[in-house]
């Protein structure tokens, strides 16, 4: 009620852009699918394995406060106030992936071996802000 | 959070590199240091499809080796079961390794001795450059590897011997080197079932591959006689299966940085606990304990008066 009443004079569609601020943000910082195949890089010459390979990536925006559902340090909120009160060429938190999973290759060596490898942090699977 | 050239060098997945690439010819900041390069003596090609001149370089790439069909199936078959459909490694901890290398032998000498054994002997002397090996990837499990064609319907089983020596180089016959030290196997199988037979040459490879022995030359015979000794059954004959020179597998574990390690994740699913107390942030910890530290400092001066 007080903030209805601190704002009164608000014409209505800048009142909902008022409350707006308080709902869930819309692009918040996440996981985005993406999937390539290695034949669009043209490396399925070599690449036998997997035909498709989907990296994922993070985007969004990170709230001011950020809590715990990011899992982010309290670095992070630091780095929020150097960016708001010290100094703003200081950039923001972004958002990035902060737990990955590993993949599997089969690949074609030049000497015409091949060789399967399990590589680590191929796929991102969460994001967080940082 | 990377330097600059570590983001280079350090993260990059070795699959990504193009094999026989002039790093000349790219811009020095995108070239990788010299020392590493041994280790990754290729670009990644994430890096050349980045960079301008790489974009016209690309489509120049030089034709690689192609390898044999069989040893394509038998590698496409164990990435089925070693990854899911995504490509993401099964997480049964059974297997240790992170790397396995197939390696068809590059050059043959063929010898036949019918003088010296019954049955239909295949002898050959084969060559394996191991190049591709790095120095972080240790060997876990070595495998002579036959494969046979089934298209020949065979009813019963078969005994075979192979005998393995490794070779040393014999600089007065150029083409053939002359052997050093020995070791027979036997083996005992139906051919019924089997398009695959493994022979288990670890114990046998293990010294050569640790001191870094990249050229590993041996002679492969392989007897079979059709029958079952152990049944006394007649044994009869020898076996008629046209035998192609067998491929080397090395079941490796890759200790690099870019390797996944498995038991270092298992670890780390087991490690992580669960919070005791749902706090906002970490800094509501702090000022918790630094609360706690007070109260216990006003306790004692107050015990002590």
């Amino acid at each position: 009620e007080e903030g209805l009443k601190e704002a009164p004079a608000a014409a209505p569609r800048n009142l909902s852009d008022y409350f707006k601020q308080f709902l869930f943000p819309q692009n918040e910082c996440e996981l985005h699918n993406f999937r390539l195949s290695f034949s669009q890089l043209k490396w399925d010459k070599w690449i036998i394995a997997p035909h498709r390979y989907s990296p994922q990536y993070c985007k969004g925006d990170c709230p001011r406060v950020v809590g715990h559902r990011y899992g982010s340090p309290v670095h992070t909120m630091v780095q929020n106030i150097i960016y708001e009160k010290l100094d703003a060429s200081v950039p923001r938190p972004s958002c990035v992936p902060a737990e990955y999973s590993p993949l599997s290759v089969l690949t074609i060596e030049p000497d015409g071996s091949i060789v399967y490898k399990e590589y680590e942090d191929m796929i991102a699977t969460k994001c967080t802000c940082r | 959070p990377h330097s600059r050239d570590r983001a280079v060098s350090g993260k990059s997945p070795g699959f990504l590199f193009a094999p026989e690439d002039n790093p000349h010819r790219l811009h020095p900041f995108l070239r990788l240091p010299k020392g590493v390069r041994r280790g990754y003596a290729l670009l990644p090609p994430l890096l050349k499809v980045l960079s301008d001149q790489g974009r016209r370089n690309w489509q120049s790439e030089s034709p690689r080796l192609q390898p044999d069909s069989r040893a394509l199936r038998y590698m496409k078959r164990l990435y089925k079961m070693s990854a899911t459909k995504e490509g993401i490694p099964k997480a049964n901890k059974s297997h240790l390794y992170n790397t396995v290398r197939l390696f068809t032998p590059c050059s043959e000498c063929k010898h036949r001795h019918r003088e010296l054994m019954k049955g239909d002997i295949h002898s050959v002397d084969l060559l394996f450059n191991l190049d591709r090996v790095t120095a972080l990837e240790h060997l876990l499990k070595s495998v002579l590897l036959y494969s046979f064609d089934t298209s020949v319907p065979i009813s019963s089983p078969a005994t075979c011997v192979c005998h393995l020596s490794i070779k040393e180089y014999d600089f007065s016959s150029q083409v053939c080197p002359s052997a050093s030290h020995s070791v027979a196997f036997s083996l005992h199988f139906e051919f019924r079932k089997r398009r695959w037979v493994e022979i288990d040459v670890t114990s046998f490879l293990q010294p050569l591959i640790a001191t870094n022995r990249r050229n590993i030359h041996m002679a492969v015979n392989f007897t079979c006689l059709v029958g079952d000794p152990q049944h006394n059954t007649e044994q009869e004959g020898s076996l008629n299966v046209a035998l192609v020179p067998p491929s080397l597998l090395l079941y490796l574990n890759d200790t690099s940085e870019q390797a996944y390690h498995r038991w270092n994740s298992l670890r780390h699913r087991r490690k992580s606990p669960v919070r005791p107390r749902q706090r906002d942030t970490p800094l509501a910890d702090l000022v918790d304990d630094l609360g706690k530290e007070n109260a216990q400092s006003k306790r004692a001066s107050r015990q002590r008066r």
